[in-house]
């Protein structure tokens, strides 16, 4: 039985994609069989991968919508042991049409749940909000990790995010958990992020993680060719990060 | 009349809420009247101006779906001749609620533009989305400025953005204009930065200002201390681009 956890932060440009994009592709270099699902409509996990819109016939919203079996849209990546659900714009319809659905919380969890049965770890890049989608990807998941940029506006948005991750815990997913506070683009030159690394077990009460993740050129320039930055540049600091941190999840939930 | 201006990119982290704040300030230091409306249930542009939850009695939400008089929500902030319409989480309720209003485009339009007869400018901070709220903002706007960071993800999220503003103009606004492209962080070290800056013109057929907003750690330290960067450091190379900023935005609309 795969575990599912969503990638979730309502303030945007933290590194949802880029963490979802590279800790899915790290577990499937150490042989996990992953998914990784794209719950945002601006679909740059898609595009981060290499996948353009010919190359699938369903996407994420054909899932949830349209009644399309889960094992109908999975595609192959270039990435060993690493599948996915693509997402186009579509899926901001999503949102609309959810809002008079039955059980409109739990429409993701039950269409994707099937596929458990074949991966180690479902991965979900969220988009930035708090909306409907969010709350079905949090309703899905298993976890949550939260990354956050070591700067005011990130570190502001996370009571708001913890109190709406607590409201579906509640009312929807008794089993939901915070796997872990991720400290991405992490520059030591700023002082200001400097202060927040020192700090930040004080300010969270959370698991935060052990690994940080560095600014690194290399991950940003990743994308560009569609690929995860291990796949772009394997002696890249962002790479070795990232490594990292699916060897420390994967010590976490007792999978070496 | 004042003009309403809407600082929007359904990528998140790009800099909106940094240019929403910086850009109004340096227009209200150049002696206009503005003031500046935080349509994001995040509200960051409230938290970076400096102003808590118990320091107004209405918000936007109170605005649009409450009844409550425009002029009754304004608040003062500590920038001269920059007055504000703070936003709280309440917000995020009203992307639900309004799917079944009548008119729902028009709400935020309706509410808010009595308060031109009273501004010069009215500046519009977006949140990270192409959904009700933001296409409300777009409906109530008479230009759009897009902050564009140099990274892959920013500039392939363009072109849905476009075709959501030629939507709305078409449908909803036939005035709305884009005012012009931003180009924010930029770090030239980077040489996928580099690049973009260089094609960027070829790239985009939209009209891109002149002034750059560069990578500055004063921008990112300000809203810890609840200013704009023209207030915490007026030497900083922050402050500097955004008047600069300001200046061009004047001059291309014929008022200096
Ligand atoms: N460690 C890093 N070093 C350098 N650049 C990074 C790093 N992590 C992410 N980036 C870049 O920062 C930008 C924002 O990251 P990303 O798109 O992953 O954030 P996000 O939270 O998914 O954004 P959104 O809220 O729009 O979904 C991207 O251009 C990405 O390439
Ligand atoms: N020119 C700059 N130099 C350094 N840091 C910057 C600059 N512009 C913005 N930042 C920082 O980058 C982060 C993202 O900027 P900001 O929050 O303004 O983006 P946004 O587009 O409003 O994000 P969201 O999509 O969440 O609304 C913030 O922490 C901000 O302080
Ligand atoms: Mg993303
Ligand atoms: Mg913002």
């Amino acid at each position: 039985m795969g575990k599912i956890i969503a990638i979730t932060n309502q303030k945007g440009g933290v590194g949802k994609t880029t963490t979802a994009i590279n800790l899915a592709a790290s577990l499937g270099i150490l042989e996990k069989k992953v998914l990784i699902i794209d719950a945002d409509p601006q679909s740059n996990t898609t595009s981060g991968l290499g996948v353009k819109e010919d190359d699938f016939n369903y996407s994420l919203y054909d899932i949830m919508m349209q009644g399309v079996d889960v094992f109908d849209s999975i595609i192959k990546t270039e990435v060993p042991n690493l599948d996915m659900i693509a997402s186009t714009i579509d899926l901001v319809g999503s949102e609309v049409e959810l809002v008079n659905y039955e059980d409109r919380e739990y429409v993701m969890r039950k269409t994707i749940s099937p596929a458990r049965e074949k991966y180690d770890y479902i991965i979900i890049d969220c988009l930035p909000s708090l909306g409907i989608l969010t709350i079905n990807s949090l309703v899905a998941a298993d976890s949550v990790i939260i990354p956050v940029q070591s700067e005011y506006y990130a570190l502001e948005g996370l009571g708001k995010l913890k109190d709406t991750i607590k409201a579906v815990k509640d009312s929807y997913n008794q089993n939901l958990e915070i796997e872990g506070i991720l400290i991405t683009m992490y520059d030591k030159r700023l002082r200001l992020a400097q202060m927040v690394v020192e700090n930040v077990k004080e300010i969270v009460t959370d698991h935060v993680f052990e690994t940080i993740i560095n600014r690194n050129s290399k991950i940003n320039e990743a994308p560009m060719v569609g690929k995860p930055v291990i796949l772009y540049d394997a002696s890249a600091v962002g790479s070795k990060n990232y490594l990292n941190l699916a060897y420390e999840l994967l010590v976490l939930n007792n999978d070496k």
